[in-house]
């Protein structure tokens, strides 16, 4: 099963149309391991960037390059992921108690 | 049903059994219909809401085409329920099945949403093989004959947005375009993603206003109003391309082209924290806050017959 430790979700917020197109160039087809949840769009909308830990330096250092501002929306995904489960299997046993 | 959990995440087969409860439990209102069968042979199922009568005009409702946006089967699943329960208790839902059907495809992306289960949570797209790639999956909302291959889609089999080689080359949208199109008399298409809180409408594939944008836009800003009262939650709402980019080969495209008006999408909730990792705790009240807007639009659609 795929793991997701120490991997980020970054809440990104252009500035102008130039930072869109920016970000644009992190898509899946030129950074295969970065994955958008929420493509950038128009002016106004954030974008959230899943970055796996291993390029987590290479893309802030970019993002902080061009001045794009963001902020960290899921610090440690597998901790979410490990909850979820946690969660269901909880469920589960309760239903079958 | 009632001792399923509806504040908890499922499985495949554990929503597909409890469907067959609910079909049990409710035999002269709800049947299963298999629709086809996805990649890897799976079944698609929806869900027929009927009081009788044949070929009655319908409302089609679908959720998980991509099958990480989990809260979006979980409120399929309460939804299904709601309106089960609520025939001949909710003059709402007791009215609009008096006259017409209602469909639901809880999973329309199973072999996606097996795979979140198993082995990627973050899955998109469907599990078919594209020839000559190492990458698996066509995004199934872009793969619909509507402006097929345009702007905000993708040629890259590797990309998310990946539109696959041609449209409806997914058996899972293809079954869907079967069935409306045997129908022939369904008016409402309501496809159901996560997580930007909006509720958008034709058209996608390019900018200029649908025909019907007007009433369209009416509608949706009396939803989204309604699903406020609930908890506060803020959409915004507008076509697709006007309010988030241009995207080519989506359902509700593909479903106003082919002549049902009220044709929208769903982007459920966002609390700013958890993107497609939303807890369970927040399936309830998701589902519950989304109730009163697809309410509008069925009985919006209910009285005002084309």
């Amino acid at each position: 099963k795929k793991t997701f430790v120490g991997d980020q979700v970054l809440h990104i917020t252009p500035r102008d149309e130039e930072q869109i197109t920016l970000l644009r160039l992190l898509d899946d087809q030129t950074h295969p391991e970065v994955n958008y949840w929420r493509h950038p769009s128009i002016l106004g909308h954030p974008a959230d960037l899943l970055v796996p830990s291993s390029r987590l330096q290479e893309i802030k250092g970019f993002l902080d390059s061009h001045n794009i501002s963001y902020s960290t929306m899921i610090e440690d995904v597998q901790k979410l992921l490990d909850e979820e489960m946690k969660t269901m299997i909880k469920s589960r046993r309760t239903r079958s108690s | 049903t009632s001792t399923f959990d509806f504040g908890s995440y499922h499985t495949l087969d554990e929503i597909y059994d409890w469907m067959n409860t609910l079909v049990h439990d409710h035999p002269t209102l709800v049947s299963k219909v298999q629709i086809g069968q996805s990649y890897e042979s799976r079944p698609l199922y929806v869900l027929k809401f009927s009081t009788g009568g044949s070929n009655r005009s319908a409302i089609w409702l679908d959720t998980g085409i991509h099958s990480r946006e989990w809260i979006t089967q979980a409120v399929g699943v309460w939804t299904a329920n709601k309106i089960a329960t609520g025939y001949g208790q909710d003059p709402s839902i007791t009215a609009i099945l008096d006259s017409m059907d209602v469909f639901i495809e809880i999973i329309a992306n199973p072999d996606g949403f097996a795979f979140t289960h198993s082995t990627d949570r973050m899955w998109r797209k469907t599990r078919s093989i594209n020839a000559g790639s190492h990458c698996i999956g066509v995004d199934p909302n872009r793969n619909w004959d509507a402006g097929f291959g345009g702007s905000g889609s993708s040629s890259n089999p590797c990309s998310e947005l990946y539109r696959g080689p041609y449209a409806h080359s997914e058996g899972e949208v293809q079954a869907i375009v079967d069935f409306i199109c045997g129908h022939g008399n369904v008016k409402a298409v309501i496809s159901i993603h996560s997580y930007s809180q909006m509720l958008l409408f034709p058209y996608g594939y390019k900018t200029a206003p649908a025909p019907n944008h007007q009433e369209l836009n009416e509608l949706a800003k009396k939803a989204v109003s309604d699903l406020a009262t609930i908890f506060g939650t803020k959409y915004t709402y507008g076509s697709i391309a006007e309010t988030i980019y241009v995207a080519a080969g989506t359902t509700v495209d593909w479903a106003y082209k082919n002549g049902v008006k009220y044709s929208f999408t769903f982007e459920l909730r966002d609390t700013g924290h958890y993107g497609f990792l939303l807890p369970s705790n927040q399936i309830i009240p998701t589902a519950t806050e989304t109730w009163p807007a697809l309410l509008d639009i069925m009985i919006h659609v209910l009285e005002h017959p084309y």
